[in-house]
């Protein structure tokens, strides 16, 4: 852990006094290491460190009676206020439908996710409908109808995908197919796409004009390692979004990722997927990440 | 990478740096830079042009270009090959499952696939619609179904018909779900009470980080893996986490996926990836 690093980096120094610039140094290169090996990305890594030697020169350390535990302290905040900064919960509309728009590369899970935002806000009280905007992986759709059975969400797929119907037209009628049965809460899901492929950006942006979302969300694999920051740059240019859900955060990954996503993008982690399961869903916890990332 | 005329602690860093963004880790990093710097002492490099052809030179060897990258999927003797495609959740198992079936159609090789994914949603029917698109037929099983058994029928079907291959998709499962990672030990046991599972397919993400290191250890260890396949390398992400892989548990990366369509699957080979790295 980073806490046993920075011990260790400390042990060397006992009864020198005053810490010098370099035992400070020394002790953010350990720092950076654990900050990489945790997979976040070098951009993210460079500029926290930064803040945190800063910090660390002050009197807050230098003045501690245990200075690597001051250290990793500083760390842990920085870490969590970054992470935390933004979080906010979901954003409604204020005439309904709100509308959600899922979004990211392809796997990352955003079928899945849409079955369980749509089970968490039925159990809310909401009427969300959910959209079957994938017109191109194949069986997309069908993988969507089964997801809605299974939370009981109605799915509205009026193109039978696989190739066939335009995701633009299909958003635009699932909007006014829920002001017509009264959804006050429309979730579409889309194909997963390479931020680079400047056709699929654009169509997603074409998506997004059509129906003016309250809420687009990058799903994001926690695994994921250094691509998260083009990725994630990509996606806000080229498309924009407003917010962040963390999937597969049941495996092992580190998922350095959710700093690298929140620091270069601002933009807040809402939610995180645990499981395959529906109820493998919860409002994102920052300290719990910041542990995690630290371990 | 290296364009600047000369040679100093900011091309260190930018070497450095190229190599951390490709996802090649922290231990991988510092060891080939480690070898770079002796090699600059030793040859007493001073221009950045020399320095660029030794860091290629030192990254292919990390690659291991003469490892032995042959798939092992055709019929030797009474038995099909048999292929069993694995790994984490959403890295493209399905799709790499189809490419293959696709790759050896066009070799005129008779092929059977095995739709052992009997849990998420469509997932049958997602392979079904491959097979259906590059001409081979599919098994498959009634929902919920045990994936031994739809992989046995599958070898079953393929040592009926005299097929050249078997592949057998399976279910996506983090590697730290120990009953997810028994259940696939279990697949392999029943295929092998037919036939021998002639290679064992890891399939990567390119984007994942270092916990790609992990995932490849548990497969190893679980289910014997000969091979593994780096797919979404059509993106930005360099898949540099193959190196450790290969390095640590002498597994080949054999093939690469390059994007979606049946046809976009090829061979890996090391100097692409390194120039891709680099460039
Ligand atoms: N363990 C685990 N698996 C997950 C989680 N979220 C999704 N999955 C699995 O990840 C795989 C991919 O999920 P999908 O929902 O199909 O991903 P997607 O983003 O819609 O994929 P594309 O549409 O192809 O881009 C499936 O096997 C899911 O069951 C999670 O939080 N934990
Ligand atoms: N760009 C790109 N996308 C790929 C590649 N391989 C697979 N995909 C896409 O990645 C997504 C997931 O692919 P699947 O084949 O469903 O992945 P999987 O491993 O079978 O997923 P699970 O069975 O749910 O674990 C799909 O949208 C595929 O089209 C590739 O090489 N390049
Ligand atoms: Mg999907
Ligand atoms: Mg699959």
């Amino acid at each position: 852990s980073l806490s046993d690093r920075l011990t260790n980096t400390f042990k060397g120094l006992r009864g020198k006094g005053r810490l010098s610039e370099q035992d400070i140094d020394n002790t953010v290169r350990e720092i950076r290491m654990a900050l990489l090996d945790a997979d976040v990305a070098l951009p993210v890594v460079r500029a926290f460190c930064a803040r945190v030697k800063e910090r660390a020169l002050g009197s807050e350390v230098s003045e501690a009676l245990n200075p690597a535990q001051q250290i990793v302290k500083i760390v842990n905040e920085e870490l969590i206020a970054i992470l935390g900064g933004d979080t906010r919960r979901l954003r409604f509309a204020k005439n309904p439908p709100t509308i959600i728009l899922l979004a990211g590369l392809q796997g990352a899970g955003k079928t899945t996710l849409a079955g369980k935002l749509a089970g968490h806000l039925k159990s809310q009280g909401h009427q969300p409908l959910l959209v079957a905007a994938d017109l191109q992986r194949p069986n997309a759709v069908d993988q969507l109808q089964i997801v809605g059975e299974r939370v009981q969400v109605p799915v509205f797929a009026p193109e039978p995908g696989n190739g066939i119907g335009d995701p633009v037209d299909v958003a635009r009628r699932a909007k006014s197919e829920a002001e017509l049965k009264l959804h006050d809460i429309v979730i579409i899901d889309t194909a997963g796409r390479l931020a680079i492929d400047e056709d699929l950006m654009n169509q997603l942006r074409s998506v997004g004009e059509a129906v003016q979302p309250d809420e687009t969300l990058l799903v994001v694999d926690a695994m994921i390692g250094q691509d998260a920051v083009n990725t994630a740059v990509l996606f806000d240019q080229q498309v924009g979004f407003d917010g962040v859900v963390l999937t597969k955060l049941d495996g092992d990954a580190r998922g350095g990722a959710a700093l690298s996503v929140v620091g270069v993008t601002g933009k807040p982690i809402l939610f995180a997927s645990t499981g395959e399961k529906p109820e493998d869903f919860e409002a994102f916890h920052p300290d719990r990440m910041a542990g995690r990332i630290l371990d | 990478l290296l364009s600047r005329d000369k040679l100093d602690d900011e091309t260190w860093e930018e070497i450095e740096d190229t190599l951390l963004l490709a996802d090649l880790g922290v231990p991988g990093t510092t060891e080939l830079v480690e070898r770079l710097r002796t090699r600059v002492k030793v040859e007493g490099v001073s221009d950045p042009e020399r320095m660029r052809q030794i860091l290629r030179e030192e990254l292919l060897t990390s690659v291991n270009p003469d490892m032995d990258r042959d798939l092992d999927v055709l019929r030797n003797g009474r038995d099909p090959g048999v292929v069993l495609v694995v790994g984490v959740n959403g890295t493209g198992k399905t799709t790499t499952t189809g490419k293959l079936a696709r790759l050896l159609v066009a070799e005129d090789k008779d092929v059977v696939l095995g739709a052992a994914d009997t849990f998420r949603a469509a997932a049958s029917e997602q392979l079904q619609t491959w097979g259906d698109r590059v001409g081979v037929p599919v098994v498959r099983g009634p929902e919920g179904s045990d994936p031994a058994s739809v992989a046995f029928d599958s070898v079953a079907a393929g040592i009926e018909g005299e097929c050249d291959t078997v592949v057998v998709d399976t279910a996506g499962r983090l590697h730290t779900k120990v009953g997810l990672m028994d259940e696939l030990g279990k697949v392999k046991r029943v295929i092998e009470k037919q036939a021998p599972v002639t290679e064992v397919l890891l399939v990567l993400d390119a984007t994942t980080g270092q916990n790609g290191m992990t995932q490849a250890r548990v497969f190893a260890e679980v289910v014997d893996i000969t091979g593994i396949v780096l797919t979404k390398l059509d993106g930005t992400a360099k898949g540099g986490i193959v190196v450790s892989v290969q390095r640590e548990l002498g597994v080949p990366v054999k093939l690469v996926g390059l994007g979606e369509g049946p046809d976009d699957l090829a061979v890996f080979e090391p100097e692409t990836f390194v120039d891709a790295i680099i460039d």
